[in-house]
């Protein structure tokens, strides 16, 4: 996206999370995403196998933040040899909690008319990021005060080429809002807050060196009172930043 | 006059960032 306008949430790209050497010739790569304010997991489902596929289902594990299937998998066709059909499953975030590690872990399992099989992922934490997460301002700088300093984590990203503004843009692209800029001593601060659809509130600051692009690291600090998700948090700010 | 004193505030905490 260009410099200046709202580039969308961030998107990873699709990943094998099950080989078909795994799993009789069933092969499953997919990503996650929120669109809109929903959040689903996008498959890509190949049938490396000689015979037919069907009967398709695909369930959770208990997870972090409750995310399960808000529906069945819809795959209606029978999937023959070589065959690739893509689906979206969206998304509840209502489903039983259990704390994983990492945290953004997911364990799967799939059926198809052949078995039972099962694979690990991780989601990017930002498709928790609502839509409703601009802090008001005074609560910001209450909650900022009153977060403990052993609950702050500090980061810092590399080889960023972005100036302040257009970090912002970026960033509001994912739910990540700014709520104030300041420049001290050529030194642009943002400060910024994001709401995780379980109700958990982090709040960071973001410093660029003003006015240059061309400078390529970025402090980041983030407060907050379940620190466990901040480097989740952070994980996910980096790959807004850097795509 | 609110707004005013949370413009301040940020101000405020920006530079005791920078200079702790």
């Amino acid at each position: 996206g260009s410099v200046g306008m709202p580039t969308g949430a961030y998107i990873p790209p699709k990943t094998v999370w099950l080989p078909a050497m795994k799993a009789k010739g069933l092969e499953i790569s997919g990503t996650f995403a929120r669109r809109a304010g929903v959040i689903q997991m996008e498959l890509t489902i190949t049938n490396k196998a000689m015979s037919v596929m069907s009967d398709f289902a695909i369930q959770f594990n208990r997870n972090s933040f409750g995310l399960a299937p808000a529906g069945p998998l819809q795959i209606l066709t029978p999937l023959g040899p070589n065959q690739t059909i893509e689906a979206s499953l969206p998304l509840s975030t209502v489903g039983p909690v259990m704390k994983m590690e990492p945290l953004n872990n997911l364990q799967v399992a799939v059926k198809n008319n052949i078995d039972v099989f099962y694979f690990s992922c991780q989601y990017p934490i930002s498709m928790l990021f609502v839509e409703d997460g601009k802090m008001d301002r005074q609560v910001f700088l209450a909650t900022w005060k009153d977060i403990p300093n052993e609950h702050e984590s500090q980061f810092q990203i590399k080889d960023c080429h972005l100036n302040s503004d257009a970090a912002s843009n970026k960033l509001q692209g994912s739910n990540i809002f700014t709520i104030a800029k300041r420049t001290v001593e050529g030194q642009d601060m943002l400060y910024q807050s994001i709401k995780l659809t379980n109700g958990i509130w982090v709040l960071a600051e973001l410093r660029v060196q003003a006015g240059n692009p061309t400078y390529t690291d970025l402090e980041v600090s983030l407060k907050c009172r379940a620190p466990e998700v901040s480097q989740c948090v952070f994980q996910s700010l980096e790959a807004v930043l850097k795509n | 006059e609110l707004e005013d004193g949370l413009d301040e505030a940020f101000s405020r905490l920006a530079e005791s960032r920078n200079n702790p």
